[in-house]
């Protein structure tokens, strides 16, 4: 007679059910061994692309705090920060660092263009807008080769046109 | 009369979906660590 | 032999070599599938008795491992227990099953996903045989690691693998099933954690469409069945009180982000909650559709009768039959609907909902709640059909119906069912058939609007005034629990209490006593 749900015993093997009081004991036991937040934290072994030794004095492995979604908000908020987004960005691939890296850079209003690989910000209103594109003056962030040494550079491109279908 | 629902730890106001951060049905706090991220295969 | 000790030793001899694999720096891909492919040629992944005897060795090695650390020695040889947990040799395990999956090709072709069920189907014994054997001593937490693991290694929420990925996914529920807490309830905190985890419930509920809605619906009434007996009481033990909690936070996430699936299976869950958990039922019961816009239920003249999904159908997806046919009576009522003149249906039907006396002490009640709850809602149905039915035959400018013109003699019969059994039941069951009713009462759509009316209608009928006492009760004590409120609950006590038809205000058990009289204005002034 349990209507609706049929009896959830069957269709699986073996023992029958206990008794309220075997469960009730059972319960009381396992609520002194509760699964503890570390049982489900993977163990997050940080493999880097290319393991130097450093001396021992160095921190060996990723200080927690670079998996915290706050410290990344944090890091987001003025211009030299800006450039520690793009860094974890390029120079930590795959990593949960890129991907934090990336949700502040987009609530930054930068876009990242898929053709160029390269993360593109409004400089001014586009002068034109349609459902394909816009066009208009950016300031992208870009790694600049130059005789004076090369160097990651913050460069304004006017008359660019950003396709959106580029538009990560 | 039940319990204040709003003292679960869970931000029922939010426009984002609360399973994401879902930590454990034994916890106010919300889930730490990795959660469910995709990079997106043109950031490599 | 399977089960010879020498068969044991190589393969405990295999598990170290594979945590020295896992364990090497620059452990690659390479090198774990050359391992699986060493086990394949060995012919332990063939899916016979070696390949169960093998991951039940495995598992049982892997678990008495990360324990053995658990007991550290202190000063003075006394053993004592430190919660420290070495998960070296359950993630080195958990690992070597996902390579197996990766790598072996037995799972190339139709058995795809066998050799999971299998792995998990040793495991599940595994755990059974621990916990039957430990009883109180029984660790949970390093079998909640391994399936933890496999959770985040094995399923994903990349729409791309749809069908290999519920196909893990139903794996899994099915191994939750055979785990429920009826079965270990040693295990029941771990479970609920892992039930809920957000590696596996919001994935089950958002791959294929649904499909998984009935697997999850499944694992959550496994869990209500089992706490059922300890929430019939107000008091709860600590441990009970927890998992309570638990399954009330489990609920909101649901009520937030799944609520069409609360909607779809409410009917179920109704059966399997204890009446006196009023507000676990008003979280399932408020869920409404996400597309849904509700207007505020304390808008001064509100035409309820003109919202367009008043007149819409909810999806059921319970079987709300089940209880019905279990007893045969379906074909009598469908009988007693068609022809109720000279039935016999309704003279002996309190017999039929009363459970036998045996089963009546372990329900906690001597009606058969679930039964209850079908016919109410199956004969509700019926009359909104047939209401729907005439009103499609009416002229083309057929009357919207409402509230007080609602043509009541088409659905005659169905009413002078709800008003039989008003007057015949005792309170237990008139209050049972009460319940039933006001569980309908929810969002916008037919099935509120008739049964908001018809139990007004039993209001405005009653002869006694104990049935309009015991209505009203059933009403309020769900409403003066904590949010949230049913949409369909709130309408229809504002309109009890603001339409002079019902005359709520001169009832005489209003002004029974001053904190009465003031729980009711309170209420009416929260509400309206």
């Amino acid at each position: 007679d349990f209507g609706a749900v049929g009896d959830n015993l069957s269709g699986t093997s073996a023992t029958a059910g206990h008794d309220h009081l075997y469960n009730l004991q059972m319960l009381e036991a396992a609520y002194h061994r509760l699964p503890q937040p570390k049982d489900s934290e993977r163990a997050r072994n940080y493999t880097p692309k290319h393991p130097s030794p450093t001396p021992a004095s160095f921190p060996q492995v990723q200080a927690p705090i670079v998996t915290n979604p706050a410290f990344w908000e944090r890091l987001g908020t003025d211009t030299l920060s800006t450039d520690m987004l793009f860094f974890a960005f390029y120079y930590q691939q795959n990593s949960y660092q890129q991907y934090l890296a990336a949700k502040e850079l987009k609530k930054q209003s930068w876009r990242f263009h898929r053709k160029y690989n390269t993360w593109f910000q409004r400089h001014v209103e586009p002068q034109v807008t349609t459902d394909e594109y816009e066009r208009g003056s950016y300031v992208y962030f870009d790694f600049h080769l130059a005789d004076d040494g090369n160097g990651w550079v913050q460069r304004i491109k006017n008359d660019f046109t950003f396709e959106y279908n580029y538009l990560e | 009369l039940g319990i204040d629902l709003t003292t679960l730890g869970l931000n029922l106001n939010s426009a984002d979906n609360l399973y994401k951060t879902f930590g454990s049905p034994w916890s106010n706090e919300p889930a730490k660590g990795d959660p469910d991220f995709q990079n997106p295969a043109c950031y490599l | 032999h399977a089960d010879s000790t020498a068969f044991q030793e190589q393969v405990a001899h295999l598990f170290s070599e594979w945590c020295q694999v896992c364990d090497h720096p620059s452990a690659s891909d390479a090198a774990y599938s050359r391992y699986v492919m060493q086990l394949q040629h060995i012919g332990l992944l063939k899916g016979d008795e070696f390949t169960e005897r093998f991951f039940r060795v495995l598992t049982e090695l892997a678990v008495a491992h990360s324990l053995i650390s658990e007991q550290i020695v202190a000063p003075g040889g006394l053993s004592q227990h430190s919660s420290h947990i070495s998960y070296l040799p359950i993630d080195s395990y958990s690992k070597l099953v996902s390579m197996v999956l990766k790598y072996s090709s037995v799972e190339i072709g139709p058995n795809k996903g066998s050799l999971l069920s299998k792995i998990l189907s040793v495991t599940v014994r595994v755990i059974q045989k621990d916990a039957e054997e430990k009883k109180t001593s029984f660790n949970p937490r390093p079998y909640f690691r391994l399936f933890i693991n496999w959770l985040n290694d094995l399923t994903t929420s990349d729409v791309h693998h749809d069908g290999a990925n519920f196909q893990v996914l139903t794996a899994f529920a099915n191994a939750f099933h055979a785990l429920q807490p009826l079965r270990i309830p040693g295990l029941s905190f771990a479970w609920l954690e892992l039930v809920s985890h957000r590696s596996f419930m919001p994935r089950l509920l958002t791959c294929n469409l649904q499909k998984g809605w009935p697997l999850f619906h499944g694992l959550l009434v496994d869990l209500f069945k089992f706490m059922e007996p300890y929430l019939r009481n107000a008091e709860l033990v600590e441990p009970v009180h927890l998992l309570y909690k638990g399954t009330m936070r489990v609920l909101l996430v649901l009520l937030h982000d799944f609520p069409e699936f609360l909607c779809d299976y409410h009917f179920s869950f109704c059966d399997v909650i204890p009446s006196s958990c009023i507000q676990m039922r008003n979280v399932i019961l408020s869920a409404f559709p996400r597309s849904m816009r509700l207007p505020d239920p304390s808008t001064p003249n509100l035409k309820i009768d003109l919202l367009p999904e008043i007149t819409k159908a909810p999806r059921i997806m319970s079987d709300f039959e089940g209880a019905l046919r279990s007893k045969h009576m379906k074909a009598d009522v469908d009988e007693y609907l068609k022809r109720p003149d000279g039935s016999s249906f309704l003279s002996d039907l309190k017999q039929k909902l009363l459970l036998p006396q045996n089963e009546a002490s372990n329900a906690g009640t001597r009606y058969n709640v679930p039964l209850i709850n079908s016919l109410v809602l199956y004969i509700g149905i019926q009359a909104v059909q047939q209401l729907q039915l005439n009103k499609a035959n009416a002229s083309a400018a057929a009357q919207q119906i409402n509230h007080n013109q609602m043509d009541i003699f088409q659905i005659e019969t169905a009413t002078d069912f709800f008003r039989n059994l008003v007057t015949n039941l005792d309170t237990e069951g008139r209050y049972l058939l009460l319940n039933a009713i006001a569980n309908q009462l929810r969002f916008p759509n037919n099935h509120t609007h008739y049964f908001s009316f018809i139990i007004l209608y039993l209001f405005a009928e009653a002869t006694v005034d104990n049935v309009q006492e015991q209505i009203t009760r059933v009403l309020l004590e769900r409403l003066i629990v904590n949010r949230p409120h049913p949409w369909g609950l709130l309408i229809t006590f504002i309109e009890l209490i603001k339409n002079p038809r019902y005359n709520f205000w001169n009832r005489s058990f209003i002004h029974i006593a001053p904190e009465i009289k003031m729980l009711f204005e309170s209420v009416a002034k929260s509400c309206a």
